[in-house]
């Protein structure tokens, strides 16, 4: 069964999707493992990044199919290849935009994407979750489908706030619908080395508020991230000896200790 | 009346809520206006940037209880004075989170917002409403009372995507609940002169799709406005001689012009 990561923070920008896609493409590439990346945002940022990698659609169809139909479609089923071996993504999808309103009224609405990740999870050995910028229903979904979450942040002071509302989130779904849902920690990324003075007090900031659940890898700031994007490739094919491979490469080796991986 | 000037994005972190404080800040510092900042954002960055200025708030309520109560209070009742003349903000209000969710099956749930501004909007000169990173009932009350809608975008391949969503989400709210709904423009932010190859691209890309959209100012990258959202303080009380406050100085006064403010 594989294990499943949740990325998401409440704070817009803090890289949220260039973390999932690294570290999932990490896990396939460098360590062999068959991997799946859920995109829940309607910006479909996933399948943008690694769009040059994507091959045809296997079951045509998209992630809010599966999500609104009451049939009982697994992820599995309109998840795309890519040209990396063992590595997934779930195709472009805007139909997420109306998966919130149409979901309001729908009984065990919080419980959906767990179900449809039930059989999916057997063909994977880890599956990763890349959340929209909201703490709404499709967040609190990754987080009940999660076996942990993971929440980057940059070192601004606007990004702190941010960080507390995902973590209360996170606790209120561990404390109902998830009771094994566990932090992997709190991701500093985008961290310019040139801006000390702030980085120093955000950081005291951090480590405050959330202690020990601040990770010890930090993400630099590395621009071959935006231009691997907008080749549309994942970071180790556009730039593979890139600082920001090295910094994702590493976290992906971390992680894959902490989730427990093959 | 204010004229009401709506900021938003779907892409999260490119900058709407510097733009919003810095805009309305300039319209208030060297234009002499009467200026107020809405916060519909439930992590309250607006009243993190310029916590050190915020006096104390008269009414002692929040947005939420303005928008969510059915006795018609007005935004004006809650907003919070600051130490620069006629420049004043809602303050911070976590339960705007529950708001989208609360008004679900409330008749007229879209025209709150505006209906809220109506007596505001004879105390000021201007309104401007730092919106969410997420296309949702906050956001579509931020377009339906706006008279324009200003959409802050970085030069990057995944943030090009989701202006597409906000002004899809524009055009339906003006044939739909605001006709006189305008977009101000794209404004191109944390532009990074280092980076030419990749802007040149994502600027081609923008306009293909947007054309005379995209405003002629850009807003550079300048690590002044981290210090000064830091420090609590607006970038003209921070360094008002920084770059980025020129930057800002001069959208405002653009700003004003295509507004009609006084
Ligand atoms: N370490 C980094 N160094 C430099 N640029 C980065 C880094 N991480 C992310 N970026 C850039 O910052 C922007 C935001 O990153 P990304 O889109 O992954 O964030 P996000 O949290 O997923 O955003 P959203 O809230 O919109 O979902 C992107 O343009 C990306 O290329
Ligand atoms: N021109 C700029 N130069 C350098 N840093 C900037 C610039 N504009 C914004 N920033 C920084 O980028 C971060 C994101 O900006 P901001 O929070 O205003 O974006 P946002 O679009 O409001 O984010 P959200 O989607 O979370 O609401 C902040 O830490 C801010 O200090
Ligand atoms: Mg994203
Ligand atoms: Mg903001």
């Amino acid at each position: 069964n594989a294990r499943i990561l949740a990325v998401a923070a409440q704070k817009g920008g803090v890289g949220k999707t260039t973390t999932a896609v690294s570290i999932a493409s990490a896990w396939s590439r460098l360590h062999g493992l068959h991997v799946l990346v859920v995109d829940l945002d309607p910006q479909a940022n996933v399948s943008i990044s690694v769009r040059s990698q994507i091959l045809a659609n296997r079951g045509g169809g998209a992630l809010s199919d599966v999500l609104e139909n009451e049939k009982r479609l697994e992820v599995a089923e309109i998840a795309a290849e890519t040209k990396v071996d063992g590595f997934h993504v779930t195709p472009m999808d805007p139909g997420l935009q109306h998966f919130e309103d149409r979901m309001v009224s729908r009984i065990g609405k919080e419980l959906i994407l767990r179900k449809a990740l039930e059989v999916t999870r057997t063909h994977y050995d880890a599956i990763v979750i890349d959340c929209p910028p909201h703490i709404g229903g499709l967040t609190v979904n990754a987080l009940v489908a999660a076996d942990q979450v993971l929440v980057p942040t940059s070192l601004a002071a606007l990004s702190v706030s941010g960080v507390t509302g995902l973590l209360e989130a996170a606790d209120e779904v561990q404390s109902t619908l998830n009771p094994q849902l566990e932090v992997a920690g709190v991701l500093l990324t985008r961290v310019d080395g040139r801006s000390t003075r702030v980085n120093a007090s955000v950081l005291d900031m951090l480590e405050d508020s959330f202690g020990a659940l601040v990770l010890p890898q930090h993400i630099g700031v590395d621009n071959a991230l935006a231009r691997a994007q907008l080749a549309g490739e994942d970071i180790f094919e556009f730039a593979p000896s890139s600082r920001a491979a090295g910094w994702y490469g590493d976290l992906a080796t971390q992680l894959a200790d902490t989730l427990g991986l093959p």
